[in-house]
């Protein structure tokens, strides 16, 4: 039973990208799953790519031992307050965020491996009411954070052994941040969608708001996932989690929308929708390159190849899926998608 | 998309922008 809720289902005729089953590991010692990702652990020398799964109160270490065979090597335990999600940074080694609080994010707490003491330890990055975070490139950290009636939008960056450096504070937009996307291959570039619904664009060198950009009223509600500029076009990768479904254009999972900067002009470039016979809206998801997955609330997990604009692999919702997350791979490894089971389940398959 | 849609493009939009934003 549990290898058929497993195996990947091609949507008809859609393809012939598909899901191949790696492995799956299971703590024992919990029984849910908050969220996953991946990290980078050096150790006496040796690199490798790890598994890091949230409960409730803690975070852990997963090491690869041999096919579909995982070590756990170290819990860090995070106390009273819930972890809600782990925040990746991209690139770094031994380092890895995690948010905690009760309804909103109320700490942010840096998890660390020190090679020079074969440590493990923890520090305390941020505290307040934490509307979004987003770990970035060269162990940076930027989250938005709401005082009575002010918004700070703030960036510490962290040394290779986990020492917070000074800070760059951005100019905060009037309304709430809900999410932030580096914008690639423009190191100083950082975009957020707001709770109003607009896209704002800073300058992280100078944290100057260079501009802001209602993304419309047909694209309501948007999270911002993944960002690029080219020919001097911005194109965004948005998902709708709160949207209500409409009859004309149903429920896309993800949309891209492309917006000129110097006119603040856009227009939708493309919607990643269910193939028909499936239902499902988004839940939850994660965009890596060209690829995107979401959790739909029928339990699925679905793919999208963002260039093709179409879905390209389902896995079906007897799995009963509650997470989907793309690894951190290498350029010649492929894609890998990390898929949490309500039981506390971590599947992950190659793509 | 055609550039009568979008307006007219930069492509040094961040820099033109850096230069007319608030500091």
């Amino acid at each position: 039973a549990v290898a058929e809720e497993s195996i990947p289902v091609l949507p008809d005729g859609l393809g012939e990208e598909s899901l191949q089953l790696l492995s799956k590991l299971k703590d024992c010692s919990s029984s849910c799953v908050v969220d996953v990702s991946t990290m980078w652990w050096e150790a006496a020398g040796c690199r490798e790519l790890c598994v890091v799964t949230a409960s409730e109160s803690s975070v852990s270490l997963w090491k690869p031992l041999g096919p579909d065979h995982w070590e756990k090597v170290y819990t860090w335990q995070l106390g009273q307050i819930p972890v809600i999600q782990i925040v990746p940074l991209p690139d770094s080694c031994n380092l890895v965020c995690v948010a905690l609080g009760d309804l909103e994010i109320g700490e942010i707490r840096l998890l660390l491996y020190s090679s020079e003491t074969d440590s493990f330890k923890q520090s305390l990055v941020r505290t307040g009411t934490i509307k979004a975070v987003l770990g970035l490139k060269d162990r940076r950290l930027v989250s938005s954070s709401r005082a009575v009636q002010e918004q700070h939008v703030e960036i510490v960056s962290f040394s290779e052994t986990g020492r917070s450096r000074d800070g760059q504070t951005l100019m905060p937009p009037e309304e709430t941040v809900s999410a932030f996307a580096e914008v690639e291959g423009m190191r100083d570039a950082l975009v957020g969608t707001t709770a109003v619904n607009s896209i704002v664009i800073w300058n992280l060198k100078t944290g100057q708001l260079l501009k802001k950009m209602h993304i419309g009223y047909s694209y309501p509600a948007s999270i911002c996932h993944r960002a690029y500029s080219d020919s001097g076009l911005l194109f965004v990768v948005l998902s709708h989690p709160h949207a209500k479904e409409s009859e004309s254009c149903g429920n896309p999972a993800f949309r891209v929308v492309v917006f000129n900067p110097s006119t603040a002009r856009s227009r939708g470039v493309m919607a990643s929708s269910l193939p028909p016979g499936h239902t499902g809206r988004y839940l939850e998801g994660d965009v890596r390159g060209a690829l995107a997955a979401a959790v739909l609330t029928s339990g699925t997990v679905a793919v999208w190849d963002l260039l093709l604009s179409r879905c390209t692999a389902l896995l079906p919702p007897a799995g009963d899926w509650a997470l989907a997350r793309w690894a951190t791979t290498d350029a010649c490894t492929g894609a890998c998608l990390l898929a949490g089971q309500r039981d506390g389940t971590v599947c992950l398959y190659r793509y | 998309c055609s550039e009568s849609d979008l307006g007219p493009v930069s492509l040094n939009w961040f820099e033109e922008l850096s230069a007319e934003a608030p500091p």
